[in-house]
């Protein structure tokens, strides 16, 4: 039975950020 | 149609949260996301509030654009119709829960605007 980790489920929006 | 959605969206899906615990799709709840991230070097989760939805380039696609975070970034995201996001307080939601019920035998509310979702950012970022 596949397990899959938590993250996966959840979108991953990263805002662009400039340093 | 073929459907490209992830295979972990399936009601009785195995989740694994960051601690090892296991739980199905269907019985995740907030306080996992959140209890996950808390204990993920990596990762942390956002807040990101739906601002609108649009129709996508398919027929069974949709623009969703999100204010994430505390910055309130703009990000748009194109997905089908039948994507799950997970809403605060609420679980499941997609822009057609019919179809993803239908699909993925997974319980869903139908995503609005103004729903707050459960996003992750990198930790690390400054």
């Amino acid at each position: 039975v596949p397990v899959f980790p938590w993250h996966s489920l959840v979108p991953f929006l990263a805002p662009t950020q400039s340093d | 149609s073929p459907v490209a959605l992830p295979p972990f969206f399936m009601r009785g899906s195995i989740i694994q949260l960051a601690d090892g615990e296991l739980k199905r799709v269907e019985d995740l709840k907030t306080e996992d996301f959140i209890q996950s991230a808390e204990i993920s070097s990596e990762l942390k989760i956002d807040s990101s509030t739906v601002e609108r939805i649009d129709s996508g380039q398919s027929p069974n696609a949709v623009v969703i654009q999100f204010s994430v975070g505390e910055l309130k970034a703009q990000v748009c995201v194109e997905v089908l119709v039948e994507y799950p996001f997970f809403v605060f307080g609420q679980g499941w939601s997609s822009c057609c829960p019919d179809r993803t019920t239908q699909l993925f035998e997974l319980s869903c509310a139908k995503l609005c605007v103004g729903d707050v979702c459960v996003s992750l950012t990198l930790r690390g970022l400054r």
